[in-house]
């Protein structure tokens, strides 16, 4: 799911 | 980090660039939306709260001070500067942002990938973010006529996302269990706000015409 991911973006 | 997501970065940048010299060189802030100018600020005020917890990368946090800082600046410019506020139209800039933050705050609170204090952080800077450019369309209408300088600030602040919609479609192909669905719909409605805008800009452009938007 997205919630594990950084938040890599601006 | 892909070509889309650098030209969205690079495109967003040179909106504030537009934005700061139009600002700087006609010594004025007409045309401009004060009220559009302090949503931004607080979208990346509410987004960049990890900037001195989580380091990604250097270009991460020198692009998140560089907006934090332009976008407070702007705001501060247009507000207390004794030159620049004298030119802010302020009887035209009347959308009721507040309405935008309140119900922003309620869609962070319903709509969000975990109930954590970063993560509604963050959806409200998404969603806030997806309608901030609102004002600002509201005043090009009233005010007429648009000077260069505002048009392509305005263009350039909606093109840039487009650009991040190609990139989550990227990253979506190129990495597995990639979703980001906060971001794709919150980015496709912001996109479609300045549909109307890129059609008037392109007209104006193909005919070499002052962009005119109509009232």
């Amino acid at each position: 799911s997205s919630s594990d991911q950084p938040k890599d973006e601006l | 980090m892909n070509i889309f997501r650098l030209a969205g970065d690079m495109t967003h940048l040179f909106s504030v660039l537009v934005l700061l010299l139009k600002i700087y060189a006609t010594k004025s802030c007409s045309g401009i939306s004060l009220k559009t100018q302090e949503l931004y600020a607080l979208v990346f005020l509410t987004r960049y709260l990890d900037l001195f917890t989580d380091f990604i990368s250097v270009y991460n946090s020198v692009m998140k001070v560089v907006f934090i800082s332009s976008s407070v600046a702007i705001v501060w410019c247009m507000r207390y500067h004794p030159l620049t506020r004298r030119t802010y139209d302020k009887d035209l800039d009347t959308f009721r942002h507040y309405i935008l933050v309140g119900v922003s705050i309620i869609l962070a609170l319903l709509f969000h990938d975990r109930f954590t204090f970063r993560e509604v952080f963050w959806a409200f800077s998404i969603y806030l973010e997806a309608v901030a450019i609102l004002p600002q369309l509201v005043l090009l209408q009233r005010s007429g006529n648009v000077d260069n300088l505002t048009g392509q600030y305005v263009f350039f602040l909606g093109a840039y996302r487009a650009f991040y919609i190609l990139n989550w479609i990227y990253r979506y192909f190129t990495e597995n269990h990639y979703s980001r669905w906060i971001s794709w719909l919150a980015g496709f409605v912001q996109t479609a706000l300045y549909a109307d805008f890129f059609y008037y800009y392109f007209v104006s452009w193909k005919n070499n015409a002052k962009l005119q938007l109509p009232a």
